[in-house]
């Protein structure tokens, strides 16, 4: 169980760290 | 690809998000700068609210992805190419707004047009807060704007004339 939420959450920090990125790019003239 | 509308903000995000999406929702047509910058101060907020529940991320990938299409098809409009040039146009729009709003009221137009111009402009001064700290007048402009607001709703419902 442990592992899968593992898992899960290293996807999730993933994803986040994406928007994130995205948003810098956006912005970027 | 239209926009993600006010109906798919998930509950965690509707609070904080809500007025400045649909400002955007109102201004695509009329001004499709504002309305970009709307979205992009949305966003913004709503990274910091949530970004790890499934809903929000559903949301706030469809908002990004939409932001960016739009960024694409306003690649001749400066103001959203130059944030400088962008602060401007915001600024310069939100302020209209306000004085439009203070001229009526001045003049004892008291109306939901008022409630409404008011209300927008001191949404466009949260907006103005992506480009960094506000100037004075303009932090006093949106205290202003906000109270006033608020105060002519109440004199409506209640029957009062506003002073």
């Amino acid at each position: 169980g442990s592992a899968i939420g593992a898992t899960g959450s290293t996807q999730a920090s993933a994803e986040q760290d994406e928007l994130s990125q995205r948003l810098a790019k956006l912005r970027q003239m | 690809m239209s926009a993600p509308g006010i109906a798919t903000i998930p509950p965690s995000l509707k609070g904080a998000i809500q007025k400045y999406i649909r400002v955007a929702v109102e201004h695509d047509k009329r001004d499709p700068v504002i309305a970009y910058y709307c979205r992009l101060y949305a966003m913004q907020q709503a990274m910091a609210i949530d970004k790890s529940s499934p809903e929000a991320r559903q949301y706030l990938v469809s908002l990004m992805d939409f932001l960016e299409k739009s960024k694409n098809q306003l690649k001749d409009e400066q103001a959203v190419h130059n944030e400088i040039i962008g602060q401007a146009h915001v600024e310069n729009y939100a302020l209209k707004l306000f004085l439009y709003a203070d001229n009526e009221d001045r003049a004892g137009h008291f109306g939901k047009n008022v409630i409404k111009a008011f209300l927008t402009s001191s949404l466009l001064m949260d907006v103005l807060t992506t480009f960094g700290d506000l100037s004075e007048d303009i932090e006093k402009n949106r205290k202003y704007a906000k109270w006033k607001a608020l105060y002519i709703n109440k004199c409506i419902q209640s029957g009062e004339t506003p002073i």
